[in-house]
């Protein structure tokens, strides 16, 4: 499992890549 | 200045040297380093803040943060990153998926989240760490060897107030 993405700091969310 | 080896010993080597000098030995003893306002930081890791002068011939070593945030809430730091961001030195802690349920084994070793903090510089007091809610229209971009941070205004294909991060 791949674990890489793009977290958003405001909204406390991880968009996986 | 790097950490190397399997040991992860501390050197550096200035422009003209003919060989690295070792400043720290021990058992991968820090977990970043960077270079902010003319002097190298290095992150230990249990989370301390020191920074180094190596303009003379001893280098010198200086804490400047002794006491690393935490996380809580039962959530694990899995790696800490040191990154300048519109002049301001800031600590990126990394935590692990936290699931109350143990028997998700699926959700093992994915990142969960981050928190930002951003070195305080008090004239009369010690530096501390102060958590940041918010970066702006700046983004980070968090690595293995070294962390970067960039504006969304001059590169709109990225998302502003957000880190991108790669497997380690």
């Amino acid at each position: 499992v791949h674990d890489l993405g793009i977290f958003n700091i405001q909204e406390k969310t991880i968009q996986s890549c | 200045m790097i950490t190397h080896g399997e040991q992860g010993d501390l050197a550096f080597c200035r422009a003209g040297d003919e060989s690295w000098t070792i400043l720290r030995r021990g058992f991968r003893p820090y977990d970043d380093i960077i270079y902010h306002k003319e002097r190298f930081y290095t992150l230990g890791n249990h989370g301390g803040l020191d920074a180094w002068d190596v303009s003379s011939s001893s280098p010198k070593r200086t804490v400047i943060a002794q006491v690393p945030p935490v996380l809580t809430g039962g959530r694990v730091i899995h790696k800490r990153y040191l990154v300048e961001s519109s002049g301001d030195l800031l600590l990126v802690l990394r935590h692990d998926y936290f699931d109350d349920d143990a028997n998700s084994p699926s959700q093992l070793h994915r990142t969960g989240g981050f928190k930002v903090f951003k070195l305080e510089e008090r004239s009369s007091m010690n530096p501390r760490w102060v958590e940041v809610k918010s970066i702006g229209d700046r983004v980070l971009f968090l690595g293995d060897n070294y962390s970067v941070s960039i504006s969304a205004r001059e590169f709109p294909e990225c998302s502003a107030n957000c880190i991108y991060f790669t497997d380690d």
